[in-house]
């Protein structure tokens, strides 16, 4: 499975339909404080599962969708979107006719999360299986967060294990 | 289940013995089972020694010194079983030049090892100048953010903005 | 006991307050006692709004705005009580450049308001730039640490060793 | 009271006598990482009676005593002297006599420490009190640790008080 594309619709401070490209080998992502990088790779993490609304500096879950800036109110509903190229067929069986698959979250406020894989709907459970089974997913130790480096130095070595249990 | 968790701990301690001599070009560091004999129960403690000095447990070296041998730590679990995707959200941050320049060779390295693709998000302009490409974000309007496709010279101008 | 506390409580929001807003060129932020109505067993959460941006919890901030909302907090106290001596140890390290520039203008503000004599241990060559003096930390001889007076050109090179 | 010098001696990596001079306005400390910036931080709060191993990054007080490097053995004592201005007069009583006041504190491998003002033994207490009054100390507000303000932002409510409790 490659990853080719993220975009983000009302996610956080993306409240315009947004698209990352998501290209071979190493990007990187620039811009002052506060502009809103950190919030692609939460957007990233949301789409994959991501089921803990603090790991996502949020109170809630709600507070991912775009709350409003000067001049424009906020938003009722997110949508991140992820387009996964399988032509290597290494899909689950159920999804892997398909030579890309579209993995989409929604949430509309007080309502919840729904998810669909190619327009199918399926449950938040199914797309964190799809996800580790790729080696990847919302806690997959690859997607070092900003500070998670800090915790992990400052981490008892019973918390720090965890990282072990991860790759086992 | 026990024996699971020990091939894994061997596996990713051999790769991080090798990265943290990469990163650090020489010394020698190793992970370590503690507070108990049982794996299954044990915490993972993290000793290194830097050239030069001498080995003592991760908590006691600087604060550069901590994160580059975080990292190292990171990728030996990476590598044990590379994800299709790696975002590094400011690991760089508290590096010195010397050292962002072995991550960004470290970085090379496993790009050139894995079919992997890497984000990095990074206010460093020496992880800059070292990627393969770079995207900003910029907040034109207050508190709604864009992102633009750009080059290293347009990339300085709005990390400075 | 409570008026005393409460009274400092309201000497360092006034001043955190000010202080965010020569931080961030404008917005608004506020300390609030939380979790109890006895001050004596009150929490002390903060609360901030960027320009054009919406008053939350400090938690929902970025990295560098969280860094900068702390630094305004850190000063506001030490402005309560003006210490002879202020060290800060890499506090500008998840700073991007504007907001460096900013920092080190608050310092110019704070050298020119009181008789402190401040330290700022850093890896940032804005920073560097902005200061009276230099002192390189180097380590020619490996494990053993050496104090040398420099000028800028020089700290570029140490940074960079 | 002025700062106007520390004096490291086997102090961590600092085993050879070492000066730093502290002007009056701002000074920056420079230099690659692990070269000892932090390490000069660290023998201020601890000649000013810190008593907190865990926060100088020690396992127990003997490991601020320089351990070895390649080619050097280890010291068995390690010694900090702070030279303060006291032209103004503003010292406790006891010590107001001299222009000038130099408190040291030494460690002696398995014997603890040992603090002097002016060549007179006093206990820790008398140093901590001495800062205390000018509006400093080892814990004071003003002297922010590497990592310090990630502790603040990540700290519970009930923690982050604490700051508020030393200023009143
Ligand atoms: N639900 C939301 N609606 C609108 N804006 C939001 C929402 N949640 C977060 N934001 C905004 O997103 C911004 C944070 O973005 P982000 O953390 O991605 O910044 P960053 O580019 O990583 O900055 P830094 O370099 O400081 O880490 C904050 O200013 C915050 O106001
Ligand atoms: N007791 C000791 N004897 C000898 N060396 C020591 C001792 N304690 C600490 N050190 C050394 O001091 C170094 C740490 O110095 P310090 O933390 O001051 O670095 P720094 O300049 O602040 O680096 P950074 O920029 O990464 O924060 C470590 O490499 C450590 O090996
Ligand atoms: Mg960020
Ligand atoms: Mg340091």
């Amino acid at each position: 499975m490659q990853f080719q594309r993220l975009r983000l619709t009302g996610f956080k401070s993306f409240v315009e339909p947004t698209e990352l490209r998501i290209e071979p080998g190493l990007t990187a992502v620039v811009g002052p404080n506060g502009c809103g990088k950190s919030n692609l790779l939460e957007a990233l993490r949301w789409v994959m599962g991501a089921n803990s609304a603090k790991a996502m500096r949020a109170e809630g879950m709600d507070d991912v969708i775009f709350a409003g800036a000067d001049g424009r109110p906020g938003r009722s509903r997110a949508e991140v979107l992820l387009q996964i190229d399988n032509s290597d067929r290494t899909a689950p069986a159920r999804f892997n006719e398909h030579a890309t698959l579209e993995v989409v979250r929604r949430i509309d406020r007080g309502a919840g999360s729904t998810y669909r894989i190619n327009g199918q709907e399926v449950r938040a459970r199914d797309v964190q299986l799809l996800f580790a089974d790729a080696s990847t997913g919302a806690n997959s130790p690859a997607l070092v967060r900003q500070g998670q480096i800090s915790e992990l130095i400052g981490a008892k070595p019973s918390n720090r294990r965890r990282i072990l249990e991860e790759a086992a | 289940g026990r024996e699971r968790l020990m091939a894994a701990f061997d596996k990713i301690n051999a790769s991080f013995k090798t990265l943290f001599q990469t990163l650090f070009e020489g010394g020698e560091a190793e992970l370590r089972l503690v507070e108990s004999d049982d794996p299954l129960e044990a915490g993972l403690e993290i000793f290194a020694c830097p050239p030069g000095k001498r080995m003592a447990v991760m908590s006691l070296m600087s604060g550069g010194e901590q994160a580059l041998t975080a990292t190292a730590l990171i990728f030996a679990v990476f590598l044990a079983n590379p994800a299709p995707i790696c975002v590094l959200d400011e690991v760089d941050a508290p590096l010195d030049d010397a050292n962002v320049d072995r991550f960004c060779k470290m970085l090379h390295q496993m790009r050139d090892l894995t079919a992997t693709r890497f984000i990095a998000i990074t206010h460093n302009p020496v992880t800059m100048s070292r990627m393969d490409r770079l995207y900003g974000v910029t907040m034109a309007e207050r508190g709604v953010s864009q992102l633009v496709s750009v080059d290293l010279k347009q990339a300085e101008a709005l990390a400075a903005e």
